[in-house]
């Protein structure tokens, strides 16, 4: 059961993968870094750029795609990063308030609690029975016992999995969205939406220049630690060369499309994946 | 909020991931001897303060110190909330000083103090007020041994709630004990952020296979996720997903991050997005809902 894009990504990176699990179970110096990036543009920025134009038109605002942010880290893999993200809250402003009255949550955890169990023993009485006529299978008939085979008389169904709505009664599948709801706020701006984000940044070679200079003009340790550590801004999600209007869905499809298509954007994204830290593959 | 204090909301947020503070590390110690211990071969080879780009040592504890610090002198006044996606302990790189269980319970111990120390509410009354509410997640190095976790509840699920306990809201104390996974109500009755377990479906962790069979923790967890989803849907809340492990094939077994496409997919209308760690680099990776159900129908 593999996707085309893992198995695309198994076929091309797998050795990689592990290489780099391996030196990551260790922590050590970044490898081919450059390289998994290249993977990702591949399998996924290109991969949407080819369809681009076409689901424009079927799905313009993209509903089919979610979007998974990945954020650079304090440890210096790279320089020491993080991300302000910044959201629409302009009904909050103007909205009335709806007094709702739900159950409190202390219930709602309760009962859940109670169904996830019902949900996971049922599912085992099934998979029990499902065994039970795995061996039996194996079994001549002669040979089971007239209680097995009532017992086997008396259990549950075993659902069939060839059925077109074998995943209706797996409750780990969500149902399908009704038609009637509207598209949520990664889609369309409303409130909530993410509308922009800024990324900062340490740089740490710098930092480091700027600390031992203070040493050397004889302030303390923790003086020159104070004046020499700073954040700076890195970028903006819409500073240029690929200023995004917006951080919807559908600006992370056309800047995925972009980037498949245009070297200079891709060293500019590049750049920025590896916190500004100047690193090469 | 629940306490009848106002609160405006600022329309930012901050997610930091990945800080893996190290306390052996030493300044002007050698890089090549993980930055603990040996003289410096030469001026590259030398520890800094706040440590070195892309040297592979572990980050200095000042690092975290002044990182937090200046982001609380800086931003703390301007967001609402933290999404901190893990990875708090060093890593087993060093031979001679190997981790253990209560090292790394101690370590996320002190992070998560730091999180609290950094941003109370020194202007409320009650000790355990936040000025921003901090919505913490299990990275693979914040478990022992590193990388495996066993379904809950365990002495881990139980000292982890014990650490994150103010984080964490006591009705969902049951729930974090099985799954290790739990969600908070960012902008109470509007907006949530789900912190998900991604160790329980991540390939890495050899104690979880993949989120077919019933009995493993990664299929049970989808069984909340569903259930919570739900849930939020009915409120009208819409919510962001959070956690330590991309959600990708390359770190998922596929159908766990098949089965999680679809519900990114099926709840579009609240579902806003997922931030996560893990990886180190800054980037994006667009899920297709509808190429996860024709893979799975496929597989079938």
């Amino acid at each position: 059961a593999v996707s085309e894009s893992s198995e695309f990504f198994e076929q091309d990176f797998l050795e990689d993968a592990i290489a780099a699990r391996e030196i990551r179970a260790e922590g050590a110096k970044p490898v081919k870094k450059v390289n998994y990036m290249n993977g990702v543009r591949d399998a996924y920025y290109s991969r949407i750029s080819e369809d681009v134009k076409k689901l424009s038109k079927k799905d313009p605002l993209y509903e089919r795609y979610s979007i998974v942010h990945i954020g650079t880290s304090i440890i210096p893999t790279f320089n020491p990063g993080f991300r302000i993200w910044e959201y629409n809250i302009t009904e909050l402003q103007t909205e009335e308030e709806v007094l709702h009255s739900h159950e409190p949550w202390d219930s709602f955890f309760e009962h859940l609690d109670v169904e996830i169990q019902k949900i996971i023993e049922e599912a085992e009485e099934v998979e029990a029975f499902e065994d039970d006529e795995q061996i039996d299978s194996e079994i001549p008939d002669v040979l089971i016992s007239k209680k097995k085979k009532k017992k086997k008389k008396g259990k549950k169904g075993k659902k069939n999995k060839n059925s077109k709505n074998w995943w209706k009664t797996d409750k780990t599948f969500p149902k399908k969205k009704p038609k009637n709801l509207p598209p949520g706020p990664a889609y369309e701006n409303q409130l909530f939406s993410p509308l922009r984000f800024v990324q900062y940044y340490a740089d740490l070679k710098e930092i480091d220049k700027q600390y031992l200079k203070l040493l050397k003009e004889g302030k303390s340790e923790d003086e020159a630690a104070s004046i020499a550590f700073k954040y700076q801004v890195e970028y903006a999600s819409d500073d240029k060369p690929y200023p995004m209007k917006t951080t919807l869905v559908k600006d992370y499809i056309e800047l995925a499309s972009e980037l498949s298509g245009n070297d200079k954007l891709w060293n500019t994204f590049l750049e920025r994946a590896f916190c500004s830290s100047g690193y090469e593959d | 909020d629940i306490g009848g204090k106002e609160k405006s909301i600022k329309g930012r947020f901050l997610h930091i991931t990945d800080m893996h503070p190290d306390l052996y590390y030493k300044e002007n110690t050698s890089i090549d001897d993980t930055c603990h211990r040996g003289k410096p071969k030469n001026d590259g080879d030398r520890a800094a303060r706040f440590g070195n780009a892309m040297k592979g040592c572990d980050g200095p504890p000042d690092l975290m110190y002044y990182t937090l610090d200046w982001i609380h002198k800086n931003l703390s006044d301007e967001i609402d909330f933290i999404i901190w996606t893990g990875d708090n302990v060093r890593h087993d790189n060093d031979r001679r000083i190997p981790r253990t269980e209560q090292q790394i319970f101690d370590m996320n111990r002190q992070v998560s103090e730091l999180f609290l120390k950094t941003f109370k509410d020194h202007e409320s009354d009650d000790p355990r007020d936040l000025k921003v509410k901090i919505i913490p997640s299990l990275g693979n190095n914040d478990v022992f041994p590193h990388n495996l976790f066993s379904p809950g509840p365990t002495l881990q699920t139980r000292e982890l709630y014990d650490i994150w306990s103010q984080f964490i809201p006591p009705a969902q104390q049951n729930t974090f004990d099985r799954y290790a996974s739990f969600f908070v109500e960012a902008i109470p009755g509007k907006l949530a952020v789900i912190s998900l377990n991604t160790l329980y479906m991540f390939k890495g962790n050899p104690l979880v296979d993949n989120c077919s069979n019933k009995k493993q923790p990664g299929y049970k967890m989808l069984l909340w996720v569903g259930f919570t989803l739900q849930e939020l849907r009915d409120r009208g809340m819409k919510v962001w997903l959070s956690g330590h492990v991309p959600p990708i094939p390359k770190n998922f077994d596929s159908s766990c991050s098949d089965k999680l496409a679809l519900w990114l997919h099926e709840y579009s209308d609240i579902i806003i997005g997922g931030f996560y760690g893990h990886m180190n680099m800054d980037h994006f990776i667009p899920v297709d809902g509808e190429k996860a159900w024709d893979d799975i129908g496929n597989s079938m």
